[in-house]
């Protein structure tokens, strides 16, 4: 069976809802190292990787693999229901037709009890390899959504240029052009401030912006973001969480005709 | 228009 209890049942909420506009149907591969998430969009353009590790929660108990083949759709309507402070505990048997969630005041004696039915998603998981990027570049989360946001007014997809002068947003539409470089920058008083660019070569890719500001809903679970970048290959990028976990979205390039 | 690969040949390719 799984017990999984999460101290903030809005790690939880903010997951689910980064996640699910890219996503509808999806396994939750519980095991004794955590719950995993792997999905493809229907374009099969972007993939999304979560991985909250068994320390993420206490206590943790996941005696064999289950797959919980969930709607995000339902689950979002009921993580509705927990309050941001709530204790969320995730139940289910071992050959499940429900997975059940209990929400927990911390202040108060409220318990409250949902169930979701459970789906049979029939998903293949992808290999997805180790990757040496030409350029990692690691940024405040909220200055990468602004730019992404600020960039898809004028166009649709962003050239992202990495280069020993920094790394260089740029896109092109109708009514003209934008472009934002940043360069590498250390703030000593607030360290999530950070820009911190490793490139060992250069690397020029175009994506598509929709996606980014699709990504960027993730901004609210952690301080920065990775973009990991290598020509010809997807963008990484990712948010870490708390005890190792993480939140990994996969974008395939744009490639000229 | 640029066209976008298909991350699932990526994927599974690799």
């Amino acid at each position: 069976m799984l017990e999984a209890r999460l101290e903030q049942a809005n790690l939880f909420k903010k997951v689910v809802d980064a996640i699910k506009d890219l996503v509808q149907d999806c396994n939750f591969d519980c095991n004794d190292s955590g719950i995993a998430l792997q999905a493809m969009d229907n374009s099969h353009v972007a993939l999304v990787s979560m991985m909250l590790r068994s320390e993420s929660f206490a206590p943790f108990r996941c005696d064999r693999n289950i797959a919980l083949g969930i709607n995000l759709t339902s689950l979002t309507k009921v993580l509705k229901c927990a309050q941001s402070d709530d204790i969320l505990t995730l139940k289910a048997e071992d050959a499940p037709d429900v997975v059940e969630l209990v929400f927990e005041s911390a202040e108060s004696d409220r318990i409250s009890e949902y169930s979701i039915k459970l789906m049979d998603i029939d998903q293949e998981h992808l290999g997805i390899p180790e990757t040496d990027y030409g350029a990692t570049i690691s940024m405040p989360a909220a200055e990468f959504q602004r730019i992404c946001r600020d960039l898809i007014a004028l166009s649709e997809s962003v050239s992202i240029e990495c280069s020993k002068e920094g790394v260089k947003f740029a896109c092109q539409g109708d009514i003209g052009s934008g472009a934002v470089t940043l360069r590498q920058h250390t703030n000593v008083d607030k360290p999530e401030m950070n820009v911190e660019i490793n490139m060992s070569e250069p690397v020029s890719l175009t994506f598509s912006l929709k996606y980014l500001v699709n990504f960027c809903k993730a901004s609210g679970l952690s301080n920065q973001v990775r973009l990991c970048l290598s020509n010809e290959v997807p963008l990484l990028v990712e948010y870490s969480l708390a005890n190792n976990s993480h939140l990994r979205f996969y974008l395939a390039p744009k490639i000229g005709d | 228009a640029p066209f976008q690969r298909d991350l699932y040949n990526y994927f599974i390719q690799s």
